[in-house]
């Protein structure tokens, strides 16, 4: 089953590795932000971790959301792994507008294993439908909340958030919907 | 099939976007470094992905085999994925010495998904013990060689190296294993 390796590989390969370092790399941002910017007046302290549900995931939230800007990127995390001396890991900061304008900062990312299950999905000789990938899709996020919940190190370090298909063209669809989450945590 | 899908990641979300640059970053480190060691005299343009049967992949590789020392990191690679900015790619260059001495230089690193299996072994809700862990890493490998095989972005640029079992206690059981894989290739 693809997507229970890869829901296996992004915690073991990522998040056992970056989600107990994730508080002390936002304590270090803040200190250095010259903005002064809060992420504890509003936002959020964990990794926002998105699973489209179409597999779809943009490289730019920007382009899918004018009410998200990109803000910075956290300290880099460098790691010996496998043989890549000083392999980097870093996440990106973004600013959510809301409907009042307000800005919320928050830290987050699309789940990059669903873009193998995209990729897959469009190779004639992988194997793979869009029906099949949907289910994929579903089933990975399933795996990679059980393997969470059971995961000491990572508790209340992220927040799955996962992404019905945009309704209809609602521009702010993605902004929303994180709000959402966000509010939700208070 | 966890291999199957941890063999589709590799490529799709790191092999094609990283081997049809490793040729220009080899140019640009040959031009920056100052000993003016030659990738061509001796050694490889190609990267070298070790895929151990054991799937215990070391961290680095000096740690297993003194005849290897690492030589430097190429240029870094920056792309946008998935929400994180200028996400980074890099490899490692590591000299092997041969057993009259002279030095090879060569770009390798073990097989990141491997870890994944490697991990889910040790890991009792995984449902996966060490006997099926092999069956996986020789499914892993076969089915990387097939979508190599078929990639055009990829072709001639990297060389897959299966390993066996160290034999008895060699200490230069690796370092030997890459070198006759190098002088297979001239
Ligand atoms: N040697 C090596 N150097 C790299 O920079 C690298 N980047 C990816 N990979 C391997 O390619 C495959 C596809 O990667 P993908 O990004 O879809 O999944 C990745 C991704 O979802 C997440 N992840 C790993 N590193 C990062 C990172 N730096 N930023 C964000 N996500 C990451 O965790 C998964 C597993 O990572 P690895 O277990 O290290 O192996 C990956 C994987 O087998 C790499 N392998």
């Amino acid at each position: 089953n693809v997507a229970h390796g890869l829901a296996w590989s992004f915690y073991l390969g990522y998040l056992r590795l970056v989600l107990p370092r994730l508080d002390d790399n936002i304590t270090t941002f803040c200190a250095q932000d010259k903005n002064n910017s809060s992420f504890l007046s509003r936002g959020s302290r964990k990794l926002l971790i998105l699973v489209p549900l179409n597999a779809n995931t943009s490289h730019k939230f920007e382009d899918e959301d004018n009410n998200i800007s990109f803000y910075g990127n956290l300290p880099k995390v460098e790691i010996n792994r496998a043989g890549v001396r000083q392999r980097v890991f870093k996440h990106s900061v973004y600013k959510v507008k809301d409907e009042h304008n307000r800005v919320h900062l928050c830290v987050m990312e699309n789940a990059t294993p669903l873009l193998t299950l995209y990729g897959m999905s469009q190779e004639s000789y992988a194997g793979f439908g869009e029906a099949e990938r949907r289910h994929q899709v579903k089933l990975f996020y399933r795996t990679l909340q059980e393997i969470l919940d059971h995961s000491l190190e990572c508790r209340n370090r992220y927040k799955l958030i996962l992404l019905n298909d945009k309704d209809g063209n609602d521009p702010h669809f993605l902004s929303k919907a994180i709000l959402q989450h966000l509010e939700q945590q208070e």
